[in-house]
């Protein structure tokens, strides 16, 4: 468990996801 | 590219050799080291994607030594404690998420309690590597290597470690997601000066993103209620929102090719409605007249013969699907709503719908009559009155006149068509003609009869162009 | 210059004993007895003689345990924070082998031995044959760890960064104390990306410090560069960070030891970008040895 274990993460927008780099 | 790839391929090939050679002498850390070094090529900004894709075959061949030793290892009891661990100190991201990807496998391969869970830890560290190119080949090799392994039984009991097909749709949507989100990134590096040339790259990358989806339709387990509520929206909802119409075009063709038709039949409208949202440069007539043609062809499939039963629709095709009505309307909206729609795709649209109509429901003269009316809708709303005969759109108008006239070889169920007078008008004169006399032409050919004087009216009053 | 004798210095259940790996001077590494804070440390010395059938006349033997600080740069004096001795013998004749035992009972070693670039900290115990003309001695190194209980608080660090209109990034880690087996599970949460990212990686830092006021030392020491990003991200990514501490060579964070020295560790996060241009944040954490089950 300890080798698979991870924060949880805020999901990302579609819109900034697919948002050109800045 | 070619001598930078010789001399990476070289360093493959040696480190391969000293890989295999200490996994000979049971010297699994020696081995790992190798590999380590093996994959960092794969570390390169310098190669070209197809380069760079004979680097990573070359690669994840070697790779499979490691692999088959291992799970050799363990199925003799030989389980290498926390190798998933010992494999996360490679200090470079690369090689470390392509071993983790290789040891993850090796440990689902030999006990089914880790599965959902390191499935899960997979496609989520994979997010450390943001470079395009980079990361659309592991991730790829990440779905290479779950081929066989993603859980595939309902999901009754959630809470089962093995996973379910839950957790495999969930993985392979994520992998997707991330992997479109790479893809369509691809475009803004580099040059704008370069852009045809990184479009070309991208097309020969593609079939790496569509892999997610034919991995989704293997999923046994995908039921048609899955396809619709979690599979298809999944998809959609990244294609939609990607807004890159190389990506959008590609992907809509995939989801047609990839999913049996009995689940387009029932997804109609999710499928078409997201057509309408697609960018401009998208060829949306296309990929509906594709899933147009598809879902008619399949519809005279289940039966060999075009036979409604009682309620009207094709066998086959079940009941509650109105396939015409959802397709006019979901076209109508799609016209509507895409202004920059050259007009002849319109009316290829309109094409594809009266084939449509005729293959499904040859004797619903009305479906016929409804096109029609949309067309002649489509054209006020576009403003066009008459069309010059050579241009593109009064060529598509001229098929779409000619098909009933062929199809029925019957001027009077021509006649019928309460429409039919009303869209030729927008032909210019020669269109107009060349059209009478199609009718005509045809008529004769098949000898009908015009039996009544009202219809001999009509008939004329339709080829008037050639009358006065 | 007549006879002269050989000391061994046998400790008590020094066959089951756990050992520890203690870097020396010339970095080698050796592998020394453990002993932990408190524990009675005990054994035998044996004198051999190198001639038989001549006498040994001494002032007297004696057995020491002496813990000190070394400072590199000031070679010459040692500060001995624990010094206790017993006597084993008084001053007279040996005329064959003998073996003294000994016992320094629940010995107090409140520091952990350690050896860095300006300073040493160790224990040994040092036996010493006293003569007129000259002296003979050995001394025996013992390694010792100190081990903590579970940090009673152990907040996670989270924190927002950036450097204005350019990169804006919240880092978090899930803890502030590890221990030197833990695993550090965190992740980068990227706001605003205008510049162009090359990769980011976490650098582990063990930064020594010795000597006070003026004459303060730091020796910085990168134990471990780990790669967590490879390209560049844009706003809303989340990169996960997952970094094993086994297998890197940590010790506990020591605070001012002996007001001598301290040893600090720090998680280095840094990102490169495409000019190879540096942007970094340091945080610092806590490390702790935790009793081996």
């Amino acid at each position: 468990a300890e080798a698979t274990r991870r924060l949880n993460i805020k999901k990302q927008t579609l819109d900034d996801a697919y948002a050109a780099p800045a | 590219q070619e001598k930078l790839l010789d001399e990476a391929l070289a360093t493959v090939k040696n480190e391969a050799f000293k890989m295999k050679r200490c996994l000979d002498k049971n010297k699994l850390m020696d081995a790992l080291k190798s590999a380590s070094v093996m994959l960092g090529e794969l570390r390169t900004s310098l190669l070209s994607p197809k380069s760079y894709y004979e680097l990573y075959m070359s690669i994840t061949d070697e790779l499979r030594h490691m692999e088959l030793f291992l799970i050799d290892e363990f199925q003799k009891g030989r389980k290498v404690s926390d190798l998933y661990e010992l494999v996360q100190y490679a200090g470079n991201i690369v090689p470390r998420l392509y071993l983790l990807i290789t040891v993850g496998l090796v440990y689902i391969k030999s006990n089914q309690m880790f599965r959902r869970d390191l499935l899960k830890d997979l496609v989520e560290m994979c997010r450390g590597v943001q470079h395009p190119l980079r990361g659309l080949f592991l991730r790829n090799y990440l779905l290479q290597c779950t081929r066989n392994v993603l859980p595939d039984v309902p999901d009754s009991d959630s809470d089962n470690p093995e996973g379910t097909v839950k957790d495999s749709i969930d993985f392979v949507l994520m992998n997707f997601a991330e992997m479109n989100k790479l893809w369509v990134r691809m475009q803004h590096q580099g040059h704008s000066r370069e852009r045809q040339h990184r479009e070309r790259e991208r097309e020969e990358l593609r079939i790496l993103v569509g892999t997610n989806l034919v991995r989704l339709s293997q999923l046994e387990s995908v039921t048609l209620e899955k396809y619709q509520k979690s599979v298809l929206p999944g998809i959609l909802e990244q294609v939609v929102s990607c807004r890159d119409a190389i990506a959008q075009e590609y992907l809509m063709e995939c989801i047609i090719q990839v999913f049996p038709d009995e689940f387009h039949i029932q997804t109609l409208n999710p499928f078409l409605k997201s057509c309408a949202e697609l960018e401009s440069g998208v060829n949306v007539k296309n990929i509906v007249i594709s899933l147009m043609e598809r879902l008619a062809t399949y519809s005279q499939r289940t039966d060999g013969m075009s036979m409604a039963n009682d309620s009207g629709s094709p066998m086959g095709v079940p009941m509650d699907v109105q396939l015409f009505e959802v397709f006019s309307e979901q076209v109508a909206s799609i016209i509507a709503t895409r202004q920059y729609l050259p007009s002849e795709d319109m009316v290829a649209l309109q094409v594809a719908l009266v084939n449509l109509a005729l293959k499904c429901y040859p004797d619903r003269v009305d479906y016929i009559d409804k096109v029609m009316l949309g067309s002649v809708e489509v054209f006020q709303r576009l403003g066009l009155e008459r069309i010059e005969y050579n241009e593109l759109v009064a060529k598509e108008l001229s098929k779409l006149l000619k098909i009933p006239v062929d199809h029925y070889s019957n001027i009077l169920t021509v006649l019928q068509l309460k429409h039919y007078a009303a869209l030729m008008q927008h032909l210019d004169y020669y269109g107009r003609k060349s059209l009478s006399m199609y009718i005509l032409t045809n008529a004769l050919d098949s000898e009908t009869v015009i039996p009544s004087q009202e219809e001999v009216e009509q008939a004329l009053s339709l080829v008037s162009t050639l009358v006065t | 210059f007549g006879q002269s004798a050989e000391i061994d210095i046998y400790l008590d259940g020094q066959e089951s004993r756990k050992t520890a790996e203690v870097k020396m001077e010339d970095n080698k590494k050796e592998r020394l007895l453990l002993y932990y804070d408190g524990e009675t440390v005990s054994g035998k010395v044996n004198i051999s003689l190198k001639k038989a059938g001549s006498k040994l006349e001494h002032q007297g033997i004696k057995i020491e345990f002496i813990g000190q600080i070394e400072l590199f740069y000031d070679r010459g004096n040692h500060h001995e924070f624990t010094s206790l001795v017993k006597e084993l013998a008084r001053p007279g004749e040996m005329i064959a082998n003998t073996s003294y035992p000994f016992e320094f009972s629940c010995v107090e070693k409140p520091y952990e031995v350690y050896t860095g670039v300006n300073v040493k900290l160790r224990y040994f115990l040092k036996v010493t044959v006293v003569r007129r003309l000259q002296d003979i001695y050995k001394e025996l190194d013992i390694a010792v760890h100190t081990l903590s209980s579970y940090p009673d608080i152990n907040n996670s660090i989270k924190m927002e960064v950036g450097i204005e209109d350019c990169l804006h990034i919240e880092f978090e880690y899930n803890k502030s104390k590890y221990h030197l087996k833990d695993v550090i599970i965190g992740k980068i949460y990227f706001l605003l990306v205008r510049i162009k990212i090359k990769h980011m990686e976490i650098a582990i830092i063990k930064r020594e410090t010795t000597g006070s006021g003026q004459n303060i030392y730091h020796e910085n020491d990168t134990i471990a560069k780990y790669e967590i990003m490879d390209g560049a991200p844009v706003r809303g990514e989340s990169i996960p960070i997952r970094v094993f501490l086994a297998g890197y060579e940590l010790t506990p964070t020591m605070r001012d030891i002996n007001k001598k020295f301290s040893v600090k560790y720090f998680l280095n996060l840094v990102l490169m970008d495409t000019e190879d241009r540096r942007y970094f944040k340091q945080q610092e954490i806590t490390l702790w040895r935790k009793g081996e089950k």
